[in-house]
């Protein structure tokens, strides 16, 4: 898919094979052209998950030119599927310098658990970028369809470490039973929690009620956990904007 | 940037592995005629940076890589109305006009800086987008 390749301009170019030693030294300068220290190594680098799809969709109208962007957007929420990507993102995304998800690592097990009726989510943020401002943060949960046309309200709090079982309300959403698609809570509010302490382990906590304020269990309602399909497990994206300018270290 | 233990032989070298363009018209035998090479007009050269060559699809999930050009040559500007030189540009070849022998002609400087956009993994697989500023140089002084 790639423009270059299929426009033949690709042909134009010089090419070589590198050498053992050429290639790990053009390695290195491009390594440090991006601004970074070492080659990541990731133990899983599947991008048919939900958050790298996510990403893929960011990257894709990054991509698509100004003018370009509207139409895009239109068609992307006219397809059956609903898509990943919302209005809200398009605009964080023309602000952000940097955008980083963050998959989720713990769950507890509602199955198992038949009197919990919070589900809680972990999040590792050790490798926030240092120094730069976080504008906001998304927790993103697939909603599947239910048969029961109700209406509840769905509330995530952020699970304060420092003081046991201190919760702190972050953001709440009206759902319906049949809604089915990609639900976005704002975080943002973390950030604080974040910056004090970059080694910081974010534990989230969703609580869904009925109306008449009586307690039910989150997968009762259709939202997908760690036992769902890959391409629907929650997420958190977050958009940071860079407070300074990237310089190349000498070396 | 160039190191100073770069001899004529290992440029000679180095030249060979190059089939740039203009330098194969230079003969590349032992006398290489370095005026003849600085007073080639300057060219335009485009060089592709492929991650997949580079061995990263596993971490860079896109782009594959991306293009970018450079030049090399005298640099024509600002003489030819019709070329864009920056402000040192001008006052460099003023300055060299006065003393040809201690200050050079300007080199090419870039008038027109765009951005990528670079989707990969970290360490711990989470995906990072980050646009990179002024990655690619869209046009120099004398292109």
């Amino acid at each position: 898919s790639d423009p270059i390749l299929e426009h033949g301009i690709h042909s134009s170019f010089a090419q070589r094979k590198l050498r053992g030693r050429e290639r790990r030294e053009i390695q290195k300068e491009i390594l440090s052209v991006l601004g970074l220290s070492h080659r990541p190594r990731p133990h899983l680098h599947e991008k048919d998950t939900s958050a790298p799809m996510f990403m893929i969709d960011l990257y894709n109208l990054m991509n698509v030119q100004d003018e370009q962007m509207f139409s895009f957007f239109k068609h992307v929420h006219t397809d059956d599927e609903p898509s990943l990507v919302g209005h809200q993102e398009t605009y964080l995304l023309a602000d952000a310098d940097l955008v980083m998800s963050f998959a989720n690592l713990f769950e507890n097990d509602t199955e198992v658990c038949h009197q919990c009726y919070r589900k809680e989510l972990r999040f590792d943020l050790v490798d926030i970028p240092v120094g730069d401002q976080l504008t906001a943060a998304e927790l993103r949960i697939y909603k599947d369809q239910i048969p029961y046309n109700e209406t509840y309200q769905l509330s995530v709090y952020q699970v304060m470490e420092a003081y046991t079982n201190k919760l702190l309300k972050l953001d709440t959403q009206i759902i319906c039973g049949s809604d089915f698609g990609w639900l976005t809570l704002d975080v943002t509010e973390t950030s604080n929690a974040w910056v004090v302490n970059p080694k910081y382990s974010l534990a989230l906590q969703l609580m869904v009620e009925t109306m008449g304020n009586k307690s039910i269990q989150p997968r009762f309602v259709g939202l997908v956990g760690q036992s769902g399909p890959q391409e629907k497990q929650p997420f958190i994206v977050a958009f940071f904007k860079s407070k300074t300018i990237h310089l190349r270290r000498a070396r | 940037s160039t190191s100073g233990h770069w001899h004529q032989e290992d440029q000679a070298m180095e030249m060979k592995d190059y089939p740039l363009s203009n330098i194969t018209e230079i003969s590349m035998s032992s006398s290489l005629d370095e005026q003849h090479f600085l007073k080639q007009p300057c060219q335009k050269h485009e060089l592709y940076v492929s991650f997949r060559d580079l061995g990263w699809q596993d971490w860079i999930i896109a782009p594959e890589g991306y293009a970018a050009f450079y030049c090399d040559g005298e640099c024509a500007f600002p003489l030819n109305s019709y070329m864009n030189a920056t402000n040192h540009a001008i006052v460099q070849t003023l300055v060299h006009f006065i003393y040809p022998e201690i200050v050079p002609k300007p080199c090419c400087t870039p008038t027109e800086l765009q951005g990528i956009p670079v989707l990969y993994f970290d360490d711990n697989s989470n995906v990072l987008l980050k646009k990179y500023r002024n990655m690619v140089v869209k046009a120099c002084g004398c292109h």
